[in-house]
């Protein structure tokens, strides 16, 4: 098991930096053992920096930078063990223009081999998508389904 | 194993039962402020397992029931299924021969919940069970909440092994 | 200080009712004092009920119902007590279009006795803005003001 | 007092001396993710006594001082400047004579900290006096910062007594 915990933490590095330089046109990120020496209880240490810029603690990156890290990260996990699906609850909030395209020009990459499922009030995040539900009160308090043909929108 | 269809009934919002497929490729869920898009993601967590009445925003887990509107009254009980499709055989042996695999979550008022697993009774462990080593659960990866996106940065570096260890 | 804590208790409950009723088209909101014979001491409760719903705890309101509620009660204790200058980093992240739309009506109302300063991505709020500051790191890593004229957007 | 001018150097991404004049009415600050936007609010937040390192997302208050990029060196020194008009003389008595009021924080790697109120050298003390029922203060309700506006809804019910305090 310390075998596979270290290979599995060399193959989510490896796709870690290779994801955060295409969102952030180069730059560097990866994964950092506290102890070494121990990988069987080892906390994990995320770096990440952005092109540019000098290397510092996660806490001062920006709002959009944290969410694009994180979104690399989840997506390094994926192509290293893939989940069946993804559901992503207004991630791209904090994203300005070009991030939002960036993200969603990947999810439909990855979305070859995984279902996405995407709650947005971003309209170029809903033009990418596949499908559009949308979700509505008529009567007010009770929620239901409107089924939205892509066409009308 | 693929997420084909989600039903929903008397949970949080959706008072009347409603039914969700999932094509491939991307589905976006867009609606106004308020509507229940996020109710539709406290379900998927609920029915794979969540325990904490919290982590679904509420105080107590009776929370997740519908409790009424302006025109109905509350309901007796909060039920959820997700349906997979089995095609590549991918759940473990018990099930290997099903092409489809429905897990079912019930709460009624009076506290007492129930689980099934294709229509028979089963426990939580089951259901935990079923789902070991497919990604699938209420606190994989790949199930960000609202307003969650950071909680691999706020978070302490010993949580984060969890994520590598899940996928070790 | 017990009296005058008691009456700017009262006028900000009036006004939060008031703005709430406003954003939501209807609803209820106000504070609740949770030890009414002890105002020195006691703690408040916020309660929320958006047009059409039952009254809940504030904890199962969706995104977009939290932030409104917020900045009904911010707005409120403003028309108690004004404050020279708001400073708003994204608040309106949360909000679908309606709702923008509402809230940068009501910011336009009130700056007439404040100032505002609203960090954006959303074009509904770039819109409305008196003036409109641009911020780049044309030198990677370096932030500088860009002056951008209103008209040039 | 309405703010009518701020200047920022050596203050986190803002390696250079950085003015800002703010007309009346509504100023929208736009840009791409990380080119500074929110380092503006910690730098008004900072200048107006911010303690906290943890408050302007670093870990040690060292963390605001300009840390270099890919060209330049860190610098030695940050230094935030708000100025304030004073027209109808709400000032506390010793500045009411004054058309303008600024406040001015300066840090050096060293850990030296100093402030001043119109040029001349004062305590935190002072500035936290200066401001005292003006509404004006890093705690401010006024002053809401990024992914920040909920704190009021998950706050506990005792911490929310002090925004009503500040206006009463
Ligand atoms: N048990 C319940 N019974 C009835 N309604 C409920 C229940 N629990 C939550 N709700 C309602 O569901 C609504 C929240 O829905 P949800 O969080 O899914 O909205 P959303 O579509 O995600 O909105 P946003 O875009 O603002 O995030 C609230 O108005 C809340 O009152
Ligand atoms: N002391 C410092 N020296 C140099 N750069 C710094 C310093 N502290 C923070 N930064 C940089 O400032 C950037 C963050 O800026 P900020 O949070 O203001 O972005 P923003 O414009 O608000 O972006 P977003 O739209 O994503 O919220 C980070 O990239 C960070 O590395
Ligand atoms: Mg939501
Ligand atoms: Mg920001």
């Amino acid at each position: 098991s310390r075998v596979r915990f270290l290979k599995a933490f060399e193959e989510v590095n490896d796709k870690f930096q290779e994801i955060y330089t295409k969102f952030f046109d180069g730059g560097k990120a990866g994964l950092k053992m506290l102890e070494e020496d121990n990988p069987l209880d080892t906390g994990i240490d995320i770096v990440a920096q952005p092109k540019g810029k000098r290397l510092q603690s996660i806490t001062l990156l920006s709002g959009g930078e944290k969410a694009l890290t994180v979104l690399s990260l989840i997506f390094s996990l994926f192509l290293v063990k893939p989940s069946p699906f993804f559901l992503l609850d207004e991630a791209d909030a904090p994203l300005d223009d070009a991030n939002t395209l960036r993200f969603v020009k990947l999810v439909k990459v990855l979305s070859e081999k995984s279902q996405f499922l995407l709650m947005t009030h971003n309209k170029n995040t809903m033009e990418l998508a596949d499908t559009l539900y949308g979700i509505t009160m008529q009567e007010p308090g009770v929620s239901s389904l409107l089924s939205v043909n892509l066409n009308e929108v | 194993m693929k997420i084909k269809k989600l039903e929903i009934l008397g949970f949080k919002s959706f008072a009347e039962k409603t039914s969700f497929t999932f094509p491939p490729g991307v589905t976006a869920i867009v609606g106004p402020n308020g509507c229940g898009k996020s109710n539709i993601v406290d379900a998927i967590k609920w029915v794979l397992g969540e325990q904490g009445a919290k982590t679904l925003r509420g105080r107590a887990m009776e929370d997740v029931i519908f409790n009424g509107s302006e025109k109905r009254k509350p309901t007796g009980m909060a039920e959820v299924t997700l349906t997979f499709s089995n095609e590549n055989g991918a759940a473990p042996r018990q099930y290997s021969e099903f092409s489809e695999i429905s897990v079912r979550r019930r709460l009624y008022r009076s506290g007492d919940s129930e689980y099934y697993i294709n229509n028979s009774p089963c426990r939580l462990k089951d259901i935990t069970e079923l789902f070991l080593d497919t990604g699938i659960g209420s606190k994989a990866y790949s199930i960000i909440g609202q307003n969650h996106i950071n909680w691999l940065i706020n978070s302490k570096p010993e949580e984060r092994r969890f994520v590598l260890e899940e996928v070790a």
